[in-house]
């Protein structure tokens, strides 16, 4: 999960902004 | 009744599509032939057009904390940066779609990602295709035309990097798909049962069978006169892995080759042990 913290992210919430 | 269901389908995905996606391929299209009554695209053909276009090309990422480092940076360092930030979020635009395909969100959470982390690639460069002629690419949402040719000019690796995705472009616009047979098409790529790592096969298998009708019905009402459009577009599958494959390995080489590049962290998820 730690792996693919920005996609689960994207996937959980609505449209959330990409942050760097 | 079941053929009315899956006009239903179809028709609901190209409702999403149009939601989630930014420029389509009937605006690119219009843009690309003049059509849209609006003024033409800026034309970048050197780099001397690049530095004007920079005036006239608003990009969206400019705003992106962090981007201002990048002005000092060699001008093929410049574009790909963009380019990621573009991909970035084309990622976005792509999960939103996806979530709204019936029956994904209710899939095992770690295969979501999966899927979305073999998927994406192939969806950009299929959706790609819709901005691309044999000149050259729309970028910054249709405002500027970039040309095949100046994107070769640039030094090596860059001017390998986009080559591949015109001549895939040029096989795969000749199928002349519109937006609503491309939403359909992205749905069966998105839910492909072969990715490597899934847990629960059976279900994404199951959902994509009822995608694959809804492609064969879609294809069939459409293009009545094509009457092998879905094989080949189906065959236009393997060649999109290929182009992901080695877009990755170009992608990595110039991570290990290119000091002063940052790789964006989603980006860098999405390509960690993917081939």
């Amino acid at each position: 999960k730690e792996k693919h913290k920005i996609l689960h992210r994207l996937l959980q919430n609505s449209s959330s902004p990409v942050d760097l | 009744p079941e053929c009315a269901d899956l006009r239903a389908l179809a028709k609901h995905l190209y409702d999403s599509y149009l939601k989630s996606f930014s420029l389509t391929k009937a605006k690119a299209r219009a843009i690309l032939t003049g059509k849209t009554g609006e003024k033409a695209p800026f034309v970048i053909y050197d780099m001397n057009s690049l530095m004007t276009g920079q005036q006239f090309v608003s990009y969206k990422q400019n705003s992106v904390p962090g981007q201002g480092q990048e002005q000092n940076k060699e001008v093929e360092i410049q574009l790909f940066q963009r380019c990621q930030f573009r991909s970035v979020e084309a990622v976005r635009e792509i999960t939103e779609f996806a979530k709204s395909i019936p029956g994904f969100i209710g899939l095992d959470l770690n295969d979501q990602v999966t899927l979305l982390k073999y998927g994406v690639h192939e969806v950009i460069f299929s959706t790609l295709a819709s901005l691309m002629n044999k000149d050259g690419v729309l970028i910054s949402d249709g405002q500027g035309f970039m040309t095949r040719e100046f994107l070769k000019s640039l030094r090596k690796p860059f001017c390998e990097l986009m080559e591949p995705k015109f001549e895939f472009s040029v096989k795969f616009n000749s199928l002349e798909l519109d937006d609503s047979d491309l939403a359909v098409f992205i749905a069966v790529i998105i839910l492909s049962g072969d990715r490597p790592g899934l847990v629960n096969v059976k279900p994404i298998e199951d959902l994509q069978d009822n995608m694959l009708q809804a492609l064969e019905l879609q294809l069939k009402m459409n293009h009545p006169d094509a009457p092998h459009l879905f094989a080949k577009l189906l065959q236009k599958m393997t060649d999109l892995r290929q182009i992901v494959t080695e877009h990755v390995q170009l992608l990595q080489l110039l991570k290990k080759t290119e000091l002063e590049m940052n790789i964006h962290p989603l980006l860098q998820e999405i390509m960690k042990d993917l081939y």
